[in-house]
């Protein structure tokens, strides 16, 4: 079958990451990963 | 989380901030369709209220979890967050939902390795108690998309988290859509009755066939079967795999009169938007003169019997095949849909039409249908990186564009689906923009579940960016197919142009894809959809009971004030004064609206105010006490002293 003269393009660089690999990634240091706690529950927890 | 302060209303205010990309902007408003189809949760643009989410582009993909009051509550789409699952799962957090293997019950079925989690990782892996979250009376629910996947946080390459049951080691950690138990749990948090917009769904297992009736003035009826002469031998929802179960509705051409009619009515449904789509399965063993046509019955005061109103004839040739069709409504009225079978010709061939499986909902429908057949055999037996590609399919928006499925993965990416969607261009195509201006192409594989509620189906979606560039090139990645693309002689030995693909070597694991059903009666369906998704690049309108921007009628002495949080600089008594933001619960105060209070803190420094006052009386009560016992002490003594001197 020919091949398009322009590469594909992956949308998301060809990896399946999860939530919270994207999140590490992104430097983020979110409890659980993708949660985001106000002062109160970081208090509480 | 435990909590009724907790709780967002039914419909849920959201901002969509500029930073989004379009693409994201577009999924996110296809996951707002899921919650309304599946739950009573609604979304509407923010007008003012006091609390609402505001979506942005942040550095990933995350969210507070529940209504934490405090105006705008942020919720980040970042990059590579745009993937329905994963928004939904954001969103399931705003909405009160903790991750389910943080439920105080999790260590009855998944056993965490902590050797194998990143070091200062491990409090990532802690419960909440049931005094803080709830399971709803729901069981632990190993497909769950709020479930970790099993490598969440590894330090390796070995699974930090692993199922007692170990069926279920690869199910956990789902990305594709809400499980029946994420729904079972919104449902009890929000006191849901139905999703908002579903209608009805129907695969005839019930001897009551939902509520549908034999139409009148017909000469024929439907009849409710498990197998008729001249096909189908099975119904769609159970394809025989159940005995005593598996039933469709058949309208018998065979036996019945040249010019016979049957009508199948559903029961009387109340539209709310005014526009729906169709969904059924039909397996034609009929005589190609015979047809299907579909009507609606619209009740109004003038017509209290309904008036018919014809929609369209299905264009389904009669094989050995339960062929998917969608219809687009645009009821507004009191209505019945009616399923009209009609005997054409003279021939008396055993067989007729059937029915099965049948979906009504508010919804757009899907564009395009691409079945591929003995999918699993595709899927085995073709080679690593080849890719099949769809027939090309020209949208309502005029663009034509196809998709490249690579059934055992692209290079690199064995045991994955591969999915990309192409643009393409006809010779001497004329008359369009190039390069194309923000369509958004979906590429949805169809969990064939007879009730559209329960589908879990694996969408992506992909946005054509005019200015986008072509990597490693100063091409424009959208532009004209016939510019970009190459040649390519169809199947009819016509030629087209097909140009780069866009999408993702991880569409979906060969595992996922075998489960559920995706592939039913052999065959995958596709459901592609093109759609203009220009008008979300420009911004979401403020509410119009938003403070007036600082702009034109800003005064002049507030030019050098900088009022934060939101506030308004206005004149007061000839000088510069900021109007702070207030919520329900909360405000913004200072000279720049720089501090901000609440009623909690209000509370908390009532509280403290009073117990400093009680300490104060108490040290006041102790001081005195003391100096009293002292006084008493002393003259005790001294009278003491007296007494000897006389002695």
């Amino acid at each position: 079958l020919p091949t398009a003269k322009l590469l594909d393009h992956d949308v998301d660089g060809g990896r399946d990451r999860d939530i919270i690999d994207i999140n590490e990634e992104a430097g983020l240091n979110l409890v659980e990963g993708d949660i985001v706690l106000d002062e109160r529950q970081t208090r509480n927890s | 989380i435990i909590g009724d302060e907790y709780r967002w209303p039914k419909t849920i205010p959201y901002y969509m901030e500029d930073d989004l990309e379009i693409n994201a902007k577009g999924v996110i408003l296809k996951a707002f369709e899921q919650y309304r189809l599946k739950s009573c949760i609604d979304f509407k643009p923010w007008s003012g209220e006091a609390n609402y989410i505001s979506i942005f582009k942040g550095g990933g993909c995350f969210s507070s979890v529940g209504n934490r009051h405090v105006g705008k509550q942020s919720l980040s789409i970042g990059t590579n967050c745009d993937r329905i699952a994963t928004i939904e799962h954001e969103f399931l957090h705003a909405l009160g939902f903790w991750h389910e293997q943080s439920r105080a019950d999790r260590d009855d079925y998944v056993r965490i390795m902590w050797d194998r989690i990143s070091e200062g990782k491990e409090h990532n892996f802690n419960t909440y108690n049931d005094t803080t979250s709830s399971s709803l009376g729901v069981p632990y629910d190993y497909g769950s998309m709020m479930h970790y996947s099993k490598n969440a946080f590894q330090n390796g390459t070995e699974p930090t988290i692993v199922t007692k049951i170990p069926a279920f080691s690869d199910v956990i950690g789902q990305r594709m859509e809400f499980s029946d138990s994420d729904l079972l749990k919104l449902h009890r948090l929000y006191n849901c009755t139905q999703g908002s917009t579903f209608l009805d769904s129907c695969d005839f297992e019930r001897e009551n066939i939902c509520g549908m009736i034999q139409g009148h003035g017909d000469q024929a009826d439907w009849v409710r079967l498990a197998r008729a002469t001249g096909g189908p031998d099975t119904d769609y929802s159970n394809m025989g795999k159940c005995t005593g179960s598996g039933y469709f509705m058949h309208f018998n051409t065979g036996t019945a009169k040249t010019g016979d009619t049957a009508l199948l009515e559903s029961r009387l449904l109340y539209p709310k938007r005014g526009y729906q789509c169709l969904q059924f399965f039909y397996y034609n063993s009929a005589e190609p003169s015979d047809t299907l046509k579909i009507y609606v019955r619209e009740y109004d005061k003038a017509h209290p019997n309904g008036t018919l109103r014809f929609i369209k004839t299905i264009e389904g040739s009669p094989q050995n095949l339960w062929q998917l069709h969608h219809v687009s409504l645009d009821v507004k009225l009191k209505f019945r849909i009616v399923f009209e079978g009609t005997k054409g010709g003279s021939g008396a061939s055993a067989g007729g039409l059937s029915l099965d499986d049948i979906n009504l909902s508010e919804t757009t429908c899907p564009e395009f249908i691409w079945r591929v057949k003995n999918f699993s055999h595709v899927m085995e037996n073709t080679p690593l990186n080849t890719p099949i590609f769809s027939p090309p399919f020209t949208s309502k928006e005029g663009y034509t564009f196809q998709m490249s499925l690579y059934p055992s993965g692209k290079e690199g990416y064995p045991g994955e689906l591969s999915a990309y969607a192409h643009l393409v261009a006809r010779e001497g195509d004329t008359g369009k923009t190039w390069p194309c201006p923000w369509k958004q192409m979906t590429m949805m594989l169809m969990d064939q579940h007879p009730h559209i509620q329960k589908r879990m189906s694996n969408q992506r979606s992909v946005t054509t960016d005019p200015n986008m560039k072509a990597t490693g090139s100063d091409q424009l990645f959208w532009d004209d197919p016939q510019k970009v693309g190459v040649e390519v002689t169809d199947t009819d030995g016509s030629k087209y142009y097909r140009g780069p693909g866009a999408g993702t070597p991880v569409y979906l694991t060969h595992l996922r894809a075998k489960s559920r059903d995706f592939i039913k009666g052999g065959d995958a369906i596709f459901l592609l959809t093109m759609e203009d998704v220009s008008h979300l690049t420009v911004s979401q309108p403020l509410p119009s009971t938003t403070p007036p921007p600082v702009s034109s009628t800003t005064p002049d002495v507030c030019l050098n004030v900088k009022c934060q949080n939101g506030g308004v600089c206005v004149l007061d008594t000839d000088k510069a004064a900021c109007r702070c933001v207030v919520g329900d619960d909360w405000w913004y105060y200072g000279d720049s609206c720089q501090y901000k209070g609440s009623v909690m803190d209000k509370n908390t420094l009532a509280l403290a105010s009073s117990l400093s006052v009680l300490g104060v009386m108490l040290v006041v009560t102790a001081v005195s006490v003391i100096c009293v016992k002292k006084k008493y002490k002393k003259r005790s003594s001294s009278d003491l002293v007296m007494g000897n001197v006389y002695a």
